[in-house]
């Protein structure tokens, strides 16, 4: 069974790329076949990975608008095990043209289908906003949405916009649309604002919440620019182990589902 | 003679709210008049600024959309000394929305023209996304954009898109946007990373970037939960100072201009 999340939040830098890269390395390093999707024009997975944005145009942008099968942009790392539909800068033109066309909210979904046997775990990367391309990846998420929440206020105060948006995509889009897990980032214990998030989306949440909190460490805001995972650029670094904790717990707790 | 800038950068979470509040808040304390434009359904400006985002119905929105003069929409927040036109979550509806309206990249100009005389300097506080809201707002910012700019590595190379965005602006729509300023943010001086990023966006943007440094400070990030600038929150706090700093070189700097 392949599942499909997203990782979404409408809030700008909270960790949606560095959770879709690092957690995504990790479920691969587990012998599991991964595809990471992108689905932000500013193609931070992309680069993340040591690919140039601007010399990829097999993206998702020719499957969501000119209907090219998605199979044809999968890029696969033997070295990182991962598989990546790569984005460019072009997909920001996406957020309009989508407007007019027929079934706009399901195009994702309908490429993803041709992909989907062919992984355990498919992760879509999505951007900083709640327009068309946010909505397709959470129409597409059929196993729901991680939502990466900075240990900060103003990431917190932007959840309910968020569970606001998720209602209205689950009425009227995608009724299997739920939360499966909402993950703490950028934890540094030495800030009480830091451990008033958390407590705050604990209690808020409960058991919605990842039991793995992932601390700030600028190892993983250094991995990008070598182009890897953390799990490459330096295992041993707690931002490494968070997420490889976080891969362990996913698949753990999805196996009891 | 006004000045009205767009804090934009479509990389997330790099600080462009946090400068619109805290430039603006040490703006009004040299005496000028100061109005802040809360462009982003985020609405995070005006949330920063004590305000219910749910609760205010006078938004940028309504001039934006129905017309509803901008002069209507202003609050004035006298202990603050600022001025705001608060933005809500209806404003994420017209990215959309604004797509079939005639002059829909001039809607925040000419709104903004019927307040314009009452104040010296107008803000402007743009979503993480380069589509028809921070268009508007590069229309509007007939002095400039600031950029703010997190000192990481995938914020850095976001400035490439950016400025390809600004060309097609100024070739299209705004023939004087012109960068006013680089603003480096969250500076902290203990990573390798930090000092590399400063230094490449120094070589590759020279005089464009602010001498002024913010540095990484925790009271930047609480002062939002209660609802004022850091100004008011901790005002002898590094954020602060580098704050009021910034707010002293850009006086400067636009009086020899
Ligand atoms: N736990 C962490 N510790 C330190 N830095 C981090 C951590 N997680 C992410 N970062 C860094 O913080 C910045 C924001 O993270 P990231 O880009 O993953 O967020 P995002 O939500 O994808 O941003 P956007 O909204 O722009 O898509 C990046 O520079 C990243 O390298
Ligand atoms: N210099 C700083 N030191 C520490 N924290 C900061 C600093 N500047 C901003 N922050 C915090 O970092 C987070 C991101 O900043 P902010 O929200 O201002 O960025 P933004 O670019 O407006 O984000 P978005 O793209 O979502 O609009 C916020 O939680 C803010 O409080
Ligand atoms: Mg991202
Ligand atoms: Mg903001």
């Amino acid at each position: 069974m392949t599942r499909i999340y997203a990782m979404a939040n409408q809030k700008g830098g909270v960790g949606k790329t560095t959770t879709a890269i690092n957690l995504g390395a990790y479920l691969a390093a587990r012998g599991l076949r991964v595809l990471l999707v992108d689905v932000d024009p500013q193609a931070n997975a992309t680069s993340s990975l040591g690919l140039d944005k601007n010399q990829v145009s097999a993206t998702v942008y020719r499957s969501l608008i000119d209907e090219v099968s998605l199979a044809d942009s999968v890029l696969q790392n033997p070295r990182f095990k991962l598989a990546l539909v790569p984005s460019n800068p072009q997909l920001a033109g996406a957020e309009v043209e989508l407007v007019g066309l027929l079934g706009r909210e399901y195009r994702l979904l309908r490429a993803i289908q041709t992909v989907v046997t062919r992984f355990d775990y498919i992760l879509l990367d999505c951007p900083p906003s709640l327009g068309l391309l946010t909505i397709n990846a959470l129409v597409a998420a059929q196993h729901g949405v991680i939502i990466p929440v900075q240990c900060e206020y103003l990431a917190l105060e932007g959840l309910t916009q968020l569970t606001q948006t998720l209602d209205l995509v689950r009425k009227h889009l995608n009724p299997k649309l739920r939360i499966r897990g909402l993950l703490l980032t950028m934890y540094d214990p030495r800030t009480n604002l830091s451990q008033q998030v958390v407590s705050q989306v604990r209690s808020h949440f409960g058991d919605l919440v990842f039991q793995t909190v992932v601390p700030r460490n600028v190892r993983l805001s250094e991995a990008p620019s070598y182009g890897e995972p953390v799990l490459f650029f330096d295992p041993k670094s707690a931002g490494a182990l968070a997420y490889q904790a976080l891969a362990g717990e996913l698949v753990r707790t999805d196996d009891q589902r």
